[in-house]
């Protein structure tokens, strides 16, 4: 059975690229089939692993999803995402629930025989959110330690709500995790218990603390645990992959 | 005659928002009249000038524009976001240029008599970033020191190019200002020499460094320049402001 995630917040910045790229690549190491899905139209998933994004999204043309699957050294499949501006159009105007219900079919059937599927979305709750919701099993929900992020927060597990109660399958869960936590500063120790104290065991115990190493690893066309595998960013999602892989 | 500024970038999490609060304070310090508005559904904008947002948008109910605007104590007058899913849904699936249209000519009608207008927008190049750059006669487009950040600024660029080029009146420039600069890092340094080698002019001269009072002043609901004036960041955006203003 595939465990299908969606890494999902409306909020920008969060590091949503940076945990599904993680968390793919921490699940590849310890030896299951991986396939991470770009979603977003800006490419970041596809550009952090050094691809190139698709000259027109199978999703639009037709064309079988399989043949634009790439593969990488760090044993990730990548099914990468489309700039083209009509295409994103497109994807993005699908508002009727039967639409995105087929698109999600066609999804499920055709990534059929992956361990673990990561799904990187764009900042916003449309439609390329929503099929993503609809298409997985899971939700982690990446929250940066800042002011701004609560208020997103309590809006994005609406959504989900919302979503979810247009669709067949139940969610199975939803995990928050709190990420560029620098410890030195006072205003991250106090979002952090807000958050735990709101939302309780939906929270990780894992957090992400910032580290330089994100955004060298990604200038390389890596990931994290690739580039820089004793750093701190590092082993915080090998120890986040951990506590996902425990939470069934 | 109003000038009417465009706060925008689809990549998430760079400075819009601080942007467009920090500048309608600068301006509003200097003495001009000025309204912030908020066309970002996560509301940031609102939020953090301790507003509530809209329950439901002008732009949907065809209630006046100015029976929703709120006044803060800092001298910035606001249109506030509105949260209201249904509303969302709408707004976010205007595709034909006609309505977008009609939804711009009715703003500027409406807000007329500001000397300043920013407008905050979601990280996205959706209908509402594209109506607020039919609204606008400049842009200005904020890019974190990131790697990521110059992927995402081509794209940016070449939007606004297609937008612009649907509309009848110009568009007068556009500027690009780099934020959350840390010094210390090389990075930093890499990413604005290739910046200012790629787009030239168009890149302002001044940088805003990254500084914990933009967290701080969001949480206490006031803009940077009003809750840590003497901050790095109060500085900068003041620094920001005079040059914005200089460029006619
Ligand atoms: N823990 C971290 N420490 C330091 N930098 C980080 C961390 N996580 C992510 N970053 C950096 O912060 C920036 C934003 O992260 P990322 O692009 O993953 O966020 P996102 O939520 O996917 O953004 P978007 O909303 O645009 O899709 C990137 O440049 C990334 O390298
Ligand atoms: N120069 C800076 N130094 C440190 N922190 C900053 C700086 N500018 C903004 N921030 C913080 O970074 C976070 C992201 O900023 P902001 O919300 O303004 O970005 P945005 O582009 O509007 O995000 P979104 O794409 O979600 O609309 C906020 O928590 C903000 O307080
Ligand atoms: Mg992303
Ligand atoms: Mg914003």
């Amino acid at each position: 059975m595939t465990r299908t995630f969606c890494i999902a917040n409306q909020k920008g910045g969060v590091g949503k690229t940076t945990t599904a790229i993680s968390l793919a690549a921490g699940f590849a190491r310890a030896g299951s089939s991986v396939l991470l899905v770009d979603f977003d139209p800006q490419c970041n998933a596809t550009n952090g692993l050094c691809l190139l994004p698709s000259s027109r999204h199978p999703l639009v043309t037709g064309e079988p999803i399989r043949h634009t699957i790439q593969k990488t050294p760090y044993g990730i499949d990548v099914l990468p995402g489309s700039r083209n501006f009509g295409d994103v159009e497109r994807l993005t105007s699908v508002r009727e629930p039967r639409k995105i219900e087929q698109m999600t079919l066609r999804l499920m059937r055709e990534t059929r025989g992956y361990d673990h599927i990561f799904i990187d979305c764009p900042p916003s709750v449309g439609p390329l959110t929503q099929s993503s919701l609809a298409w997985s099993n899971e939700v982690i929900i990446p929250v940066q330690c800042e002011y701004f992020a609560m208020e997103g927060l309590v809006q994005m597990l609406e959504v989900i709500v919302k979503v979810m109660s247009r669709r067949s399958k139940a969610l199975e869960y939803a995990g928050v995790v709190l990420t560029m936590c620098d410890r030195s500063l006072e205003l991250t120790g106090e979002v952090e218990e807000d958050v735990r104290e709101k939302f309780g065991d939906v929270v990780f115990r894992t957090t992400i603390p910032r580290d330089v190493s994100f955004t060298e690893a990604s200038s390389h066309g890596k990931s994290i645990i690739d580039y820089a595998p004793r750093s701190r960013g590092a082993r915080a999602y090998i120890e986040l992959s951990l506590e996902v892989l425990d939470r069934v």
